[in-house]
C-alpha cells in the first residue's frame, strides 16, 4: 500500500501538466485531481479515473430540448476569427444532408467581404442566403431572413453574426437587439444560440462564455480548429461552471469538417 | 492582482519582514498559479519561476533587500523586472534592412488577424511616407483576396491581384517584381492561415519566403491563445523563421500570457500590437503594459 504512493505522486504531477497544457485551467485541474485521488481505485489507473471524471462533467450537462416551433432560429456568435462564418456554411450543409431546409442569414454587415465569404459557403452547401439591403443594420437583416424563411417554408434559419469581443458593450447590445427581433417574429427565438470557440483559446474562453451567455442567451458551444494541436480544454471548465454543452466540433476547413460532439472521443483525444 | 496575492501569502507567514528561502517558496507557488491562470505556458512558467527563485535567493544571501520594500513588494519587483527583461529592450517595429523593396511576410494560424494586420501595417507605413504594395496569397479561404482588396481600398494603397492567378508562390513573386518595376518600397505579403502540423502548407510558406526574400517574417498571434501558443510559434519559427510577433485582439480582456510564451520560444520581440478592428488600431509594443496585464 505504502509503496504505491510515490508512483502516484509522479503520475499526479504528470496528469496535472497534461490537463493544464490542454487549457483545462488550474481550478478545474485541481478539482479533477482532488476528486480522483479521493476515489477508491479498484484497479483502475489514475489516468482512467481522470478520463471518467471528465466524461462525467460532460454527461451532467443536458442538451437543450428541441422546441416544436418552426422555423427554428439558430444564432451563431463569438469573438473575432473563431470560425463562425465557416461553421454556418458547414452546419447548413450538414442539416441539409439530414433532410432540413436551412436558410442562411448574413447578419455581419460590418467586416470586409464577410457577406461574400458566407455567400460562397451558401453556394457550396446549396442553400439560399438572405443579405442586407443597402445600409441595413444586422437586426434588420435578421428580420428579413425570418420573414423570407416563413414565406418559403425554410427551417432552420442560421444567422451568422460579426465577430465581437465580449468587452465591447455596444456590440454585445447589438446581439441583444437581434435576439429581441427574432423573439418577436418567432415564439421562443432564437431557439439555439451557439457560441463558437476556437480550440486554441486560453482561460479567456470562460469569460467569453459567461458574457455571451448573459447577454445573448448562449445555450451551446461549437469548438473549432480541433484538427490542430490545441485541445480546447476550456470546454471542460465551461461545462462544469456554466453547464453549457458542446454541440459540434470543427475539425478542418472543408465543408464536411463539422461533427456532433462526442465526449468519449474528446476525452480520448486529451490523452493522445 | 499578483501584488495582493503575494501580500496575503506573506501575511499568513506571520508577518515576516524579510525574504527567507521558506517564504520565497510560498511566494513562488502563488506566482506559478497566477501565471498559469494568465495563460503563460506551463514550461515557460517553470523556467520563469526558477529564474525568479535565483534572483530572490540572491537577495537573501546578499542581503541587498531593496530599501523601503517589504518582502512581498520585493518579490513583485523581481517578477516584474524579470518579465520586462524577457520581453527584451527592443523597440519593436520592423527590422533594419537595406533590401529594396522591403518584404514583410505575414504568417500564423487561422483567424489570428493576418489580413487585417496587413492593412493596418500598410496604413502605418503610408503615414510614414512609405509606398506599400499589398498582395494576398490566400487562394483558399472564400473571398480572402476580396477581403484584402477592400482593406487596401480603405487604406488607399495598391494591391497586386493578377486576375486568374491562383498559384500563391507566383502571386507573391509577381508582387515583388511589380514593386521593383514601379518603385514601391514595401511589399506586404498576406498568407492563408494554416496549421503548423500541415506539412504541405508549411512547405508552401517556405516556398513563398524563398521567392520573396522577406526582411520581416511576422508571426501573427491571438492574444487570447492558451497553452498552444508555444507549439504553433515554435513550429513556425523552426520551419519558416520568425523575426517578430504581432499580438492581436489586445483590446479584449485576455491576460495575454501567450505573449510571454511566444517571445520565450521564438526569442524575438513583439513588433506590434493589434488593439482593435479599425485599420488605425496598430500600436507599438509596451512591455510594462503587457506585464501589468499578465500579473493582473
Ligand atoms: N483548421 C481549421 N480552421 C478553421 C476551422 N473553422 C474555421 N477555420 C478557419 O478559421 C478562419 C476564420 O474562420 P471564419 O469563419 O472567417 O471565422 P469568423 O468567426 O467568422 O471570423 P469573423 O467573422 O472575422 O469574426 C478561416 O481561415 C477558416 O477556414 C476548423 O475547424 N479547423
Ligand atoms: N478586436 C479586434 N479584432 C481584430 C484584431 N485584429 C483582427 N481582428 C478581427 O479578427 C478577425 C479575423 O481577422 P483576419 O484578418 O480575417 O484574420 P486572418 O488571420 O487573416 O484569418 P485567416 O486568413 O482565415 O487565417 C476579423 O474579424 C478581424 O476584424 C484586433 O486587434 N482586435
Ligand atoms: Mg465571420
Ligand atoms: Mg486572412
Amino acid at each position: 500500500e505504502r509503496r504505491t504512493r510515490p508512483v502516484d505522486v509522479e503520475t499526479v504531477e504528470a496528469l496535472e501538466e497534461l490537463l493544464i497544457s490542454a487549457d483545462i485551467g488550474v481550478a478545474a485541474t485541481t478539482r479533477i485531481i482532488a476528486a480522483v485521488t479521493k476515489q477508491s481505485r479498484n484497479g483502475a489507473s489514475l489516468r482512467d479515473l481522470v478520463k471518467q471524471e471528465i466524461r462525467a462533467v460532460f454527461a451532467a450537462v443536458d442538451r437543450p430540448s428541441t422546441v416544436a416551433v418552426h422555423p427554428q432560429v439558430t444564432l451563431i456568435v463569438g469573438v473575432n476569427g473563431t470560425g463562425k462564418t465557416t461553421t454556418v456554411g458547414k452546419l447548413a450543409n450538414l442539416l441539409k444532408s439530414q433532410g432540413k431546409t436551412p436558410l442562411i442569414c448574413a447578419a455581419d454587415t460590418f467586416r470586409a467581404a464577410a457577406v461574400e465569404q458566407l455567400e460562397i459557403w451558401a453556394n457550396r452547401a446549396g442553400v439560399d442566403m438572405v443579405r442586407a439591403r443597402e445600409g441595413a443594420d444586422p437586426a434588420a437583416v435578421v428580420f428579413d431572413a425570418i420573414t423570407s424563411g416563413k414565406a418559403k417554408g425554410r427551417d432552420p434559419i442560421l444567422i451568422d453574426t460579426a465577430g465581437r469581443l465580449h468587452t465591447r458593450v455596444n456590440l454585445m447590445n447589438e446581439l441583444d437587439k437581434i435576439k429581441r427581433i427574432a423573439a418577436r417574429e418567432v415564439p421562443g427565438a432564437p431557439h439555439d444560440v451557439l457560441l463558437v470557440l476556437d480550440a486554441t483559446v486560453g482561460q479567456n474562453g470562460v469569460a467569453q462564455a459567461r458574457e455571451f451567455m448573459s447577454v445573448a442567451g448562449v445555450n451551446g458551444i461549437v469548438l473549432t480548429k480541433l484538427d490542430g494541436t490545441a485541445k480546447g480544454g476550456v470546454a471542460v471548465a465551461i461545462a462544469h461552471d456554466l453547464r453549457l454543452p458542446i454541440r459540434y466540433v470543427g475539425v478542418g476547413e472543408g465543408i464536411n469538417d463539422l461533427v456532433p460532439f462526442s465526449a468519449d472521443d474528446y476525452v480520448d483525444s486529451l490523452f493522445e | 492582482s499578483l501584488s495582493t496575492r503575494l501580500q496575503d501569502v506573506f501575511k499568513t507567514l506571520r508577518g515576516e519582514s524579510r525574504l527567507t528561502p521558506e517564504n520565497i517558496e510560498a511566494a513562488l507557488r502563488e506566482i506559478r498559479l497566477a501565471l498559469l491562470e494568465a495563460d503563460v505556458n506551463f514550461k515557460v512558467v517553470k523556467a520563469f519561476v526558477d529564474r525568479v527563485r535565483d534572483r530572490a535567493m540572491d537577495a537573501v544571501t546578499n542581503k541587498d533587500t531593496l530599501r523601503g520594500l517589504g518582502p512581498s513588494q520585493e518579490v513583485v519587483k523581481i517578477v516584474r523586472d524579470e518579465m520586462v527583461a524577457l520581453f527584451g529592450n527592443a523597440e519593436g517595429g520592423l527590422q533594419a534592412t537595406t533590401k529594396r523593396p522591403r518584404v514583410i511576410l505575414m504568417l500564423g494560424l487561422q483567424g489570428a488577424g493576418k489580413t487585417t494586420t496587413s492593412g493596418k501595417l500598410a496604413m502605418w507605413l503610408k503615414t510614414q511616407g512609405k509606398h506599400p504594395l499589398l498582395v494576398s496569397t490566400d487562394v483558399k479561404r472564400p473571398a480572402a483576396i476580396q477581403q484584402l482588396n477592400v482593406v487596401a481600398e480603405k487604406v488607399g494603397v495598391r494591391v497586386h491581384d493578377p486576375a486568374g492567378e491562383m498559384n500563391p508562390v507566383t502571386r507573391a513573386k509577381g508582387a515583388v517584381a511589380e514593386a521593383t518595376t514601379l518603385g514601391f518600397d514595401v511589399v506586404i505579403v498576406d498568407t492563408a492561415g494554416r496549421l503548423h502540423i500541415d506539412d504541405e502548407l508549411m512547405a508552401e510558406l517556405v516556398a513563398i519566403k524563398n521567392v520573396t526574400d522577406p526582411s520581416d517574417l511576422l508571426f501573427v498571434a491571438d492574444a487570447m491563445t492558451g497553452q498552444d501558443a508555444i507549439k504553433s510559434a515554435g513550429e513556425f519559427n523552426a520551419q519558416v523563421g520568425v523575426t517578430g510577433v504581432v499580438l492581436t485582439k489586445m483590446d479584449g480582456d485576455a491576460r495575454g500570457g501567450a505573449a510571454l510564451s511566444v517571445v520565450s520560444v521564438v526569442g524575438v520581440p513583439i513588433a506590434f500590437v493589434g488593439s482593435g478592428e479599425r485599420l488605425e488600431d496598430l500600436e507599438p509594443f509596451h512591455p510594462e503594459r503587457v506585464v501589468s496585464r499578465v500579473l493582473g
